[in-house]
C-alpha cells in the first residue's frame, strides 16, 4: 500500500512544485513506483513534467474532473512522465473553485482519499503538490496523507508562515486524520553567497530543532532551466548539484521512515 | 479622491508584498499620502512594516475584522508606519476563511470598496497586497481598484500564470468594475548573472509588449534584510539599488497615469 505525502506551505514560491517533481523523480530512479498529483490550479507540476501550456485547458482527466465525477476511476487517467516509474495526474485551473464548490458538501475533506483508493496498491509513494493556501484542497491532501513535507525558502517572510501550517496540520490530526505525521521542514533556495539564508536557517533550527531535515537544497539556475524543458533535474542535468540534493533527500526520507 | 491599485499574481513568491511595501514607501517619500492594505492571511506586509509576529494574533482592527463589522469605520484602525505619509491597515490569518465565509453573501465582491469609502479623500494612493490566489479577496481588491499591477518573477513557471491573472481581470471588468485598467507587468527578482531571467523577460516582452513596465527590479539580498528590520528598503538601505528601483517605479507609474 502506497505511502501518501503532501508537500505543503501556504507561503508562495518556496519550492513545493520543484520538490514534488524532483523528489518524485529521485524516488522513481531508486526503483520505487511513484505517483504525483498536481493539486494546484496553476498546474505548474503538470507543465514541469512536459505537458504543453496549450493542453492545460483540457478538462477531462484532470484531478479536478476526477474529484467531481464519483464514477470515474483515477486509474484510467494516470499519465506517464519521461522517467520510468514516475506517473502523474494532471492539475487544472478549475481547482481554484474548490473552496466555494465544496463548502456545504458532507465529508468534503475526504474526497481525495476516497478517489485514490483504486491506486493505493499500484504505487510505493504518492506525492501531492499543494497550492499556496490552507483551504479545502490542502485539507483534502493532508487528510489523505501519511506524512507532510514542508518546503521552506530560507527567507525571513517564509518563517512567519510555519506556525500557520502547523496549526492546520494539528487541526487535521485532531479532526480528519490522526495518522498524519510531519516528516520535516526542507530548507530550499538556500543562497550560499549571503548571510541571510544562514541566519534564517539558524532561526528555524532553533525554533524547530527536531523537524529541520539534514538535506538542504541550494539555489541553482539549473532548476529553472529544467522547468523550461519539462523534465525533472535528475534527467535534465543528472550530475548537477540540484539533482544530487534531491537524491540525497529521497534517501533521507526513506531512512527517516517518511516513506516506507 | 485616492487612486486604488491592487498588486496581484496568484503565482506565489513573485514579490507582491515587497512591491506593495516599497512602491508605497517610494510614493510617500515623493510627498504623496499613501495607504497600504494587507489583504493576505500570511500578513507578510504587516510584519514587513514592523509589527512583531506575536501581535499578529490580535483580531480587532485588522482588515478581516473591518470586513465583517459593517458598523466599523476603517478610518479608526489606520496604523502609521515609520515612513511619513505611509499608513496601513493590518492583515490577519482569518482572512483565509473568506472564500467559504462569503460564498452566498449578496454583492460579496463589493465589500472592500464599500469599506474604503470613508478614507478615499484622505489619500492620494491606496495599494492592496493580495494573497497568491484569484479567490473572493482578490476579486474584492480588483473590484475596488482603478488599476492593477502584476509583479512577475523572471522564472518560467511564473509566465504560465499570467494568462490566468488576465482572465480574472477580464471577468472583473465585465462584471463588477468596468473602470479597472492593467497598469502593467513588473519584472521582479531579476537575476543579472544567469541567462534564464533574460530569456524569460524576452518571452514576456513578446507575449505582452505593451504591458511590460520599463522598470525592472533586480535580485538583491537587501530586500530580505529589510524585512527582518520591519521597514521598507527606502529607509533601511536608502541609497541601495533596490531602493532606487522602486523610486524609479513610482515615477514611472505617475507618468503612465497608473497613479494620478
Ligand atoms: N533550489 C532552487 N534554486 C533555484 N530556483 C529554484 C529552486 N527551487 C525552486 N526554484 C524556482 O523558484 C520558483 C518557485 O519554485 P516553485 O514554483 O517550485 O515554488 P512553489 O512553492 O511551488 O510556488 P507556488 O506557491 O506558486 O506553488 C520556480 O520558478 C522554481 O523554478
Ligand atoms: N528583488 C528581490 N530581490 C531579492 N529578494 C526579493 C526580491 N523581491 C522579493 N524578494 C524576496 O523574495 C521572497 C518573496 O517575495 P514576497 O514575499 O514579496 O512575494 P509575494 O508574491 O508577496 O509572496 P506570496 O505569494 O507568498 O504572498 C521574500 O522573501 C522577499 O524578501
Ligand atoms: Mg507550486
Ligand atoms: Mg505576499
Amino acid at each position: 500500500k502506497a505511502r501518501v505525502v503532501s508537500i505543503v506551505n501556504q507561503k508562495g514560491g518556496v519550492g513545493k512544485t520543484t520538490t514534488t517533481i524532483n523528489l518524485g523523480a529521485a524516488l522513481a530512479e531508486s526503483g520505487r513506483k511513484v505517483l504525483l498529483i498536481d493539486f494546484d490550479s496553476q498546474a505548474s507540476m503538470t507543465t514541469g513534467l512536459g505537458i504543453k501550456p496549450a493542453l492545460l485547458k483540457e478538462q477531462s482527466g484532470s484531478i479536478w474532473y476526477l474529484l467531481n465525477d464519483p464514477n470515474a476511476n483515477c486509474a484510467d487517467y494516470i499519465l506517464k512522465s519521461n522517467v520510468p516509474g514516475l506517473d502523474f495526474i494532471r492539475g487544472h485551473k478549475d481547482l481554484a473553485a474548490a473552496d466555494a464548490a465544496f463548502v456545504s458538501e458532507i465529508a468534503k475533506e475526504h474526497k481525495l482519499k476516497k478517489m485514490l483508493q483504486p491506486v493505493m496498491d499500484l504505487y510505493d509513494d504518492i506525492l501531492i503538490d499543494c497550492s499556496p493556501s490552507l483551504g479545502t484542497l490542502t485539507v483534502n491532501a493532508l487528510t489523505a496523507s501519511d506524512g507532510v513535507l514542508i518546503p521552506m525558502e530560507c527567507e525571513y517572510f517564509a518563517i512567519l508562515g510555519l506556525s500557520l501550517v502547523k496549526e492546520t496540520i494539528e487541526k487535521v490530526i485532531q479532526n480528519t486524520n490522526s495518522n498524519l505525521n510531519v516528516i520535516g521542514i526542507l530548507a530550499t533556495r538556500f543562497d550560499k553567497k549571503t548571510g541571510h539564508s544562514r541566519d534564517v536557517l539558524k532561526l528555524i533550527a532553533n525554533q524547530f530543532p527536531d523537524e529541520i531535515l539534514d538535506t538542504i537544497i541550494a539555489r541553482t539556475v539549473r532548476f529553472s532551466e529544467s522547468t523550461v524543458q519539462g523534465e525533472p533535474i535528475t534527467t535534465f542535468a543528472s550530475s548537477s548539484a540540484g539533482a544530487t540534493a534531491y537524491r540525497r533527500l529521497a534517501r533521507e526520507l526513506v531512512s527517516r521512515g517518511g516513506v516506507k
